[in-house]
């Protein structure tokens, strides 16, 4: 994907919302 | 120098004290985020979604740049 550091900030956005 | 993953933990905390007294601005950041994962919306639509969502934030706005990749900026009006 193009934008690897957005992918980053939604996979910890999402996995900290899980935890 | 490339973000790390505490990079995006600050500024989700920013986020998230930005938005203390209403949460669901946080949910719906996350929802967007989701979308943005899901591929449901692309780069150009997570930029226009967090657009409206933070605006009157340009500090939040400013954070959010720093994660987006070269030839991508959300303008902040001061």
């Amino acid at each position: 994907m193009a934008a690897p550091q957005l992918v980053m900030l939604a996979n910890v956005a999402l996995t900290s919302e899980v935890s | 120098r490339p973000l790390k993953v505490e990079d995006a933990l600050s500024y989700l905390d920013q986020v998230k004290l930005q938005f203390g007294s209403q949460p669901q601005m946080y949910s719906e950041f996350l929802d967007i985020m989701k979308e943005f994962k899901s591929q449901c919306i692309d780069t150009p639509g997570v930029i226009n979604r967090v657009c409206q969502l933070f605006n009157g934030h340009p500090d939040l706005i400013m954070g959010f740049n720093t994660f987006l990749p070269p030839g991508y900026k959300i303008d902040v009006q001061i």
